[in-house]
C-alpha cells in the first residue's frame, strides 16, 4: 500500500482484525520504506494512529484482540519514530507523549517494554523542556487512575517473570533521575522512585546478576553518589 | 536519507550500555 492507503485505511476507522491486519502491514511499510516515505505518511497519518491509540486507551474494558492492536500501534509509533521526521513529529506533539504514558500498563509486559524504552529514549534525546513534558504526561495519566505517577514503572521492575521489562524501567528511571540540570531536582526524583518501592527492590535485582540490568544498576548508583559528594 | 534513519536505534543502544549516561555525566 502507498502511505496514503493506510492514511485512507485508518480513516475508515476499521476495527479489530481488520486494524490488526493494517497496522502490522504499517509497520513493516515503516521500517523498509525511505524517509520520504514515512515523512508523507506522517502528514496525516500520525495524528490517526494517535485517534486509534485514543479510543483503544479509553475502552472501559479492552478484549484480546484490543490490546494486540495497541501493542502493534505501539510498535508502529516505534517504527515511525527511527527517524529525525517522526521523531521531531512526536515530540512536538504533546498528545503524543501523554498517549504514551497512558498506554503503560504493567499487566502487558511485552508492550510495556517497549513504551518504557520509547520514553527514555524521548527523556535523553536533549529537546527543551522535553523532561517537563513527560513528568507532566506522566503525572496526568497516573492521576487518571488515581495513583502515584511512578508507581506503574516500579510494579513493571517487580515484574521478575519479565526481565527485558525490569531493564527498560531501570534504563527509565535512569534516563529521568539523570535528567534534571538542577542538583535538587534530580535527588527529588530518585528519592520520589526509592519511595515508591525501589529501595526495597534494589536487592533482589541486584542479586539477579544480569549483565544489561547490572549495567543499569551501576549507573543508578554510580549517579547517586555522584550527586551525594556535589551535595 | 541514510544519515536520517535509525535514530532510535541509536538512543536504544546507548541507554543499554550505559553510553547515554556516561556522556550526560561528562
Amino acid at each position: 500500500l502507498s502511505s496514503q492507503e493506510y492514511v485512507h485505511e485508518l480513516r475508515s476507522g476499521i476495527s479489530d482484525e481488520k486494524l490488526l491486519n493494517c497496522l502490522e502491514s504499517l509497520r513493516v511499510s515503516l521500517t523498509s520504506n525511505p524517509v520520504s516515505w514515512v515523512n508523507n505518511f506522517g502528514h496525516e497519518g500520525l495524528g490517526l494512529l494517535l485517534d486509534v491509540l485514543e479510543k483503544l486507551l479509553d475502552k472501559k474494558q479492552q478484549e484480546n484482540i484490543d490490546k494486540k492492536n495497541q501493542y502493534k500501534l505501539i510498535q508502529c509509533l516505534k517504527a515511525f519514530m527511527n527517524n529525525k521526521f517522526g521523531l521531531q513529529r512526536i515530540l512536538g506533539d504533546e498528545r503524543s507523549l501523554l498517549l504514551l504514558a497512558r498506554a503503560v500498563d504493567p499487566k502487558q509486559p511485552n508492550m510495556m517494554t517497549e513504551i518504557v524504552k520509547i520514553l527514555s529514549a524521548i527523556c535523553i534525546v536533549g529537546e527543551e523542556n522535553i523532561l517537563d513534558k513527560l513528568l507532566g504526561a506522566i503525572t496526568t495519566a497516573a492521576e487518571r487512575n488515581n495513583r502515584e505517577r511512578f508507581s506503574p514503572i516500579v510494579e513493571g521492575l517487580e515484574n521478575h517473570e519479565a526481565l527485558q521489562l525490569q531493564v527498560a524501567c531501570m534504563q527509565f528511571i535512569n534516563a529521568l533521575v539523570t535528567s534534571p540540570y538542577e542538583l535538587d531536582f534530580r535527588i527529588h526524583l530518585r528519592n520520589e522512585f526509592l519511595r515508591s518501592g525501589l529501595k526495597t527492590m534494589l536487592p533482589d535485582l541486584k542479586e539477579k546478576e544480569n549483565d544489561e540490568l547490572d549495567i543499569q544498576l551501576k549507573v543508578f548508583d554510580e549517579n547517586k553518589e555522584d550527586d551525594l559528594t556535589e551535595l | 536519507e541514510g544519515d536520517e534513519t535509525g535514530v532510535m536505534d541509536n538512543l536504544l543502544e546507548a541507554l543499554q550500555s550505559g553510553a547515554a549516561f556516561r556522556d550526560r555525566r561528562k
